[in-house]
This record gives structure tokens, sequence and C-alpha cells, in this order.
């Protein structure tokens, strides 16, 4: 099962140490830089594995502000392998919301796997595999020290043809 | 099959784009900084998924020499991700062997995996997900247009306890 090992991955590779040290800095930024809505990392997961580059693709209420300070490792033969986050701002009406935010990565490989027919997998079961990315992930997350708190994972229906901003409203209203 | 899975994630994620993108910075490399003596990455692959943060822990023969310029890519919401490489020189007897190396970074989720109860594998099946995860990889990468040529799958033998300079002879053997 794809979806089982990608959120594993999602979590050993990236979650499991990005969202602690992720944690230290939106306290810091805080103080400095203007105030964050939320100091939770926004994990957007769109059910039909379609992810942008840019979620201001989606809907323009959701802007760019920063990046966060990258975080440097050294691993598996890579000298100071980059770890980046991004503060956006989301308006609604006159309202400002700022929160770190990104698409699940791994969504990128499950919506390019069903348009190869080497991979093994269609664009049918692809629905079934994004619901089974979050189950297995939300379970992870749960129950992990590191990153109980810290995160929000925003399912995103993809029925929403149409309505310019239902994005920001889905960030928003969570 | 996680194996199956990770390998498509690594080609999809990251050798897709990163494969190309390396071989025009591997030309002006060798043009202004000292000779390569392979223009191709090499991906190390422990059969036993033990993979380190840098390669002189596993053999003091191969030495850091420093990362080629990183490349930046707007993906998933975060703006510019950045994807690193770095270039090793390997010594043997009075030869010196230059090249972009690195561990296959899916097998330390493999690795984990095994560790943890609730991701439904265990130690003696991680071998077969190795092997599978190599086989996977090598086809797909066969039947690139973007990576072929462009890569070394340098499979590593768990059974070579006691000789300190495994990691180096099998690098130049290639
Ligand atoms: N948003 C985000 N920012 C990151 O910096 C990042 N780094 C990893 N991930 C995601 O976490 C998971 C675990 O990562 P791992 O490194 O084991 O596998 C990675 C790794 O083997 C390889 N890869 C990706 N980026 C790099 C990189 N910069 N250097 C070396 N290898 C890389 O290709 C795999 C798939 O990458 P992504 O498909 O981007 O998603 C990964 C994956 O789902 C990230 N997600």
């Amino acid at each position: 099962n794809v979806a089982h090992g990608l959120a594993w991955s999602f979590y050993i590779g990236y979650l499991k140490f990005v969202l602690p040290d992720l944690h230290n800095k939106v306290s810091r930024y805080s103080s400095t830089r203007g105030n964050l809505s939320s100091p939770r990392l926004h994990i957007l997961l769109p059910l039909n594995a379609k992810v942008p580059a840019k979620p201001e693709e989606e809907d323009t209420n959701v802007v760019f502000h920063e990046n966060l300070p990258e975080l440097e490792r050294d691993t598996a033969g890579v000298r100071n392998r980059s770890y980046k986050n991004s503060v956006y701002k989301i308006t609604q009406n006159n309202e400002a919301f700022s929160c770190v935010l990104e698409y699940a990565t791994p969504l990128l490989t499950l919506y390019q796997m069903s348009h190869e027919s080497s991979a093994g997998f269609g664009e049918r079961e692809r629905k079934q595999q994004v619901l089974l990315f979050y189950r297995t992930l939300s379970q992870i997350l749960e129950n992990s020290l590191e990153c109980r708190n810290r995160y929000r994972l925003v399912l995103l229906n993809d029925e929403h043809t149409g309505d310019p901003h239902y994005l920001s409203r889905e960030i928003i209203q969570h």
C-alpha cells in the first residue's frame, strides 16, 4: 500500500524533526516579526492529490509573506541539506490570518504515480490512497511526542470547483 | 509494498528533476573547479538499510570536498525549496577519485519503519524491501529519459564487517 509507506516516510524523513525545530522558530518569530495567528504547521491535503507549486494559484487570498530561517542537517551524505518553511498571509473580508503552511509533498508522488502505467495504480485508486495517507498520517502524528499539537491536517475537498476562495476559508475555519 | 512507493517517490520527488540539473552543473564544474572522475550521481544502497549521516563514518578514505551550487524551486507551497549535492574525494593507495555521491535517503525510512511496531514490518522483511527498492528504482531509472546514464546505483553488501575501506573500494571499482 503506497500511501502507508509515504505517510511513514513523511513522518520519519521530515515531520519528526522539522516540527520540534519549527516550534522553536515560531516562538522566536512571534516576538520579533509580527504575530502568527497559529503556531502550527498547516498541512494541506487535497483529496484529488493535485498539488500546485504555489497556493496563490488556488486562491488569491493566500499570499506568500516570507520564509522562516532554514534548518540545515548533514544527512545520508548530503552536507547541509536544507529544510525551509513558508509563512503565508490569508485574508478574508477584512481580517488577516497568518500561518506556516504547505501541501503534503507525498501527494505529488501519488498524483504522478497514478499517471505512470508502470507504477501500478490509476486515478480510481488515487482518492482511496489519499484517504489512507490521511488516516495513517493522523495516527502516526497523534502518537508522536515530537509532533503532537504542532500541526494541523487540512483535508481539501475536490468538489468546490468554482469557489475561488475555498482554500482560504478552509484554513481560517480550522 | 512500501519499497515500491518509496522508489517512485525518490524518482518523482527528486531524481527526475535533480539529475538533468546536475548534468549541467557537472559540465560547468569540471571546467572551473577541477575534474570529477565521474559525472554521475553515485547513489549508495546499503543492503542493511543503515544510512550514516556522513560517509566518513563508514570509511575514512571518503572525504567531503564541497557542495555543488544548490537548486531552488517553488514546490507544494514551500518557496525556494533547496536541493544540494555533495562532492567527495575518495583515496585508494595513492589515487584520488572524486564524484558526487549520497545514500538513497528513502532507506532511512525503511530502517526506522522496521523498528516501529505500528509501521507493520520488521527486520526480517527489511532486506527484501531494500532489494525491492533497488529493483524498482533500477527499472524506473533505466526507462527515464531525464535520468538515463546520469546515475550509478551502488549496492553495498552488509557482510564486510571489519573492512574499513569497503565503501571506497566499491565506489572506485564501479
Ligand atoms: N515540504 C517538504 N520539504 C522538505 O524539505 C522535505 N524533505 C523531505 N520531504 C518529504 O518528506 C518525506 C521523506 O523525505 P526523504 O528525504 O526521506 O525522501 C526524499 C529523498 O529521498 C529525496 N529528496 C527530496 N528532496 C531531497 C533533497 N533536498 N536532498 C536529497 N534528497 C531529497 O526524494 C524523496 C522524496 O521527497 P519529497 O517528495 O519531497 O517528499 C519527502 C518525503 O515524502 C520534504 N517535504
